[in-house]
C-alpha cells in the first residue's frame, strides 16, 4: 500500500479499502483543506463517506460530485479519486479550482454505492444495483439512479426486483440515496450537482422523467456545450450533450432530476468513457485520461455555477 | 465468485424501426439473462447486450432470423476480466 497520495497510484483500480485508505491519506496531508464525511451507512452498514474540500467559513455554496453510484463503472470512482487529488494540487499551486475554493466548497463522494462496488471486486465484476433485500422477491438490487423522489416509479424505470432498472419500493428506500438525500436538504446551499457515470460519452441535464423541458434548459444546454468543448479538447474525445430524456430515454426517479427539482440549477450527469469496446472493462491505462478529460468539463460547470449565483 | 467464461458483449445499432422492435423484444426474454450494458435508445443507436454463454446461439438465431446484423465487441468477458485481475495484482505489489 502506498504512503501517501503522491505515491498512490492513479492508474490503477483500487479496492474499496484502498479507496477509503487513500482518503484518509488525503485527509492527514490536509488538514486545513480536506475532511471527511460519513453522511450515513449502506444497507450491509459500510459508512458512506463524502470529502469536503474548504477553505473555510460555514455554509458556503457548495459544489456536490458523485461518482460509483453504479458500482461496475469502475472508471467512475478511479476518477473520482484522481479529482480529489487534482482538487488538492490545485490548491496547492493556486491554479485550476483553487479560484472556485475561495468563495465555495466541494464534496465528492467517491464509492457512493459500497456495497455494490465490493460485490464487483469478490462476487460479480458486473453487479449495478445496490445490495438490498426484496421482500418477495430472490433478486437482490435496486437501481440507485432509478430510486429518487422525481417521477419515481413512473416510466422508464422497472417494478420487477430482477431487473436492472428496478426502482425499489419507495422513494429513497436506499440508504445510499437517503443520505445524499438527507445532506443536500440540510446543507441547503448546494449550487451544482454531478453525478457521474459510464460509459458512453455523454454530458446530460435534466429531465429524464418527462419531455417538458427544464426551465433553464437553454442555459444548461449552452453550459453542456462549453464543458464537452474543454473535454474534447484534450484528447479529442467525442461527447454528445443534452436533456436525458432527448439524448438516450425516459429515465424515472433519476438523481438529477431530483437535485433539480431541489432547486439546484447546475444538475448534470456525466456517461465517461468508452462508447463500446471495453465498456465496463475500460483498461487501466484509460483511467487518467479520462479523469483528465472530464476534469476539464467539471471545471466549466464548477466556474460557471460560480459565476452564476442564484 | 461468479465467472463470465465464454460470455460475449453484442454490439446491435438497429436501423429501422422493425430491428429496434427485435432489439426490444430480448429484454422480454428473461429466460436468457441477458444484461443490457446499453439499452435500445432509438435507431441508429448501438445497444450492447452481454449475452451468457448458454444463450448466445438463441441471441445470435433472433437476431439472423430478423436479419439484425451485429458485432462482436467483446469475445469472452472472463478473458478482459482475468486481465483486469492480472493488472490490480500488479499495481499492488508495486
Amino acid at each position: 500500500l502506498s504512503l501517501n497520495t503522491d505515491t498512490f497510484n492513479y492508474e490503477a483500480y483500487h479496492t474499496i479499502d484502498e479507496i477509503y485508505s487513500f482518503m484518509d491519506m488525503l485527509v492527514a496531508e490536509n488538514p486545513n483543506l480536506v475532511s471527511k464525511l460519513e453522511i450515513g451507512r449502506s444497507t450491509e452498514n459500510r459508512p458512506l463517506y463524502v470529502l469536503k474540500f474548504s477553505t473555510g467559513g460555514t455554509n458556503r455554496p457548495a459544489i456536490w460530485i458523485d461518482t460509483g453510484i453504479h458500482s461496475r463503472e469502475w472508471v467512475t470512482q478511479a476518477s473520482g479519486v484522481w479529482f480529489a487529488k487534482k482538487i488538492v494540487q490545485d490548491h496547492a499551486n493556486n491554479e485550476g479550482v483553487a479560484s472556485i475554493l475561495e468563495t465555495m466548497d466541494i464534496f465528492l463522494e467517491i464509492v457512493t454505492n459500497p456495497d455494490g462496488f465490493v460485490f464487483t471486486h469478490t462476487k460479480n465484476r458486473m453487479w449495478r444495483k445496490t445490495r438490498s433485500k426484496n421482500s418477495g422477491s430472490i433478486c437482490v438490487g435496486v437501481d440507485p439512479n432509478r430510486n429518487w423522489d422525481a417521477g419515481f416509479g413512473d416510466a422508464g424505470a422497472s417494478g420487477n426486483p430482477c431487473t436492472e432498472t428496478y426502482h425499489g419500493p419507495y422513494p429513497n428506500s436506499e440508504p445510499e440515496v437517503k443520505s445524499i438525500v438527507d445532506f443536500v436538504k440540510s446543507h441547503g446551499n448546494i449550487k451544482a450537482f454531478v453525478s457521474i457515470h459510464s460509459y458512453s460519452q455523454l454530458l446530460l441535464y435534466p429531465y429524464g422523467y418527462t419531455e417538458t423541458p427544464a426551465p433553464d434548459e437553454q442555459e444548461l444546454h449552452e453550459l453542456s456545450a462549453k464543458a464537452v468543448a474543454a473535454l474534447t479538447s484534450l484528447y479529442g474525445t467525442k461527447y454528445k450533450y443534452g436533456s436525458i430524456i432527448t439524448t438516450i430515454y425516459r429515465a424515472s426517479g433519476s438523481t438529477v432530476d431530483w437535485t433539480y427539482n431541489q432547486g439546484i440549477k447546475y444538475s448534470f450527469t456525466f456517461e465517461l468513457r468508452d462508447t463500446g469496446r471495453y465498456g465496463f472493462l475500460l483498461p487501466a491505462k484509460q483511467i487518467v485520461p479520462t479523469a483528465e478529460e472530464t476534469w476539464l468539463a467539471l471545471k466549466v460547470i464548477m466556474e460557471h455555477a460560480r459565476d452564476h449565483p442564484y | 465468485t461468479e465467472t463470465f467464461v465464454g460470455h460475449q458483449v453484442l454490439r446491435v445499432t438497429p436501423q429501422s424501426d422493425e430491428e429496434l422492435q427485435k432489439v426490444q423484444e430480448l429484454q422480454d426474454l428473461e429466460h436468457l439473462q441477458l444484461d443490457f450494458w446499453l439499452a435500445p435508445r432509438g435507431l441508429g443507436l448501438p445497444v450492447d447486450i452481454r449475452v451468457p454463454f448458454p444463450s448466445l446461439q438463441a441471441v445470435k438465431a433472433h437476431l439472423e432470423a430478423s436479419g439484425v446484423s451485429y458485432s462482436i465487441m467483446i469475445e469472452d468477458v472472463q478473458a478482459l476480466l482475468d486481465v483486469e485481475q492480472m493488472e490490480m495484482l500488479r499495481s499492488s505489489r508495486r
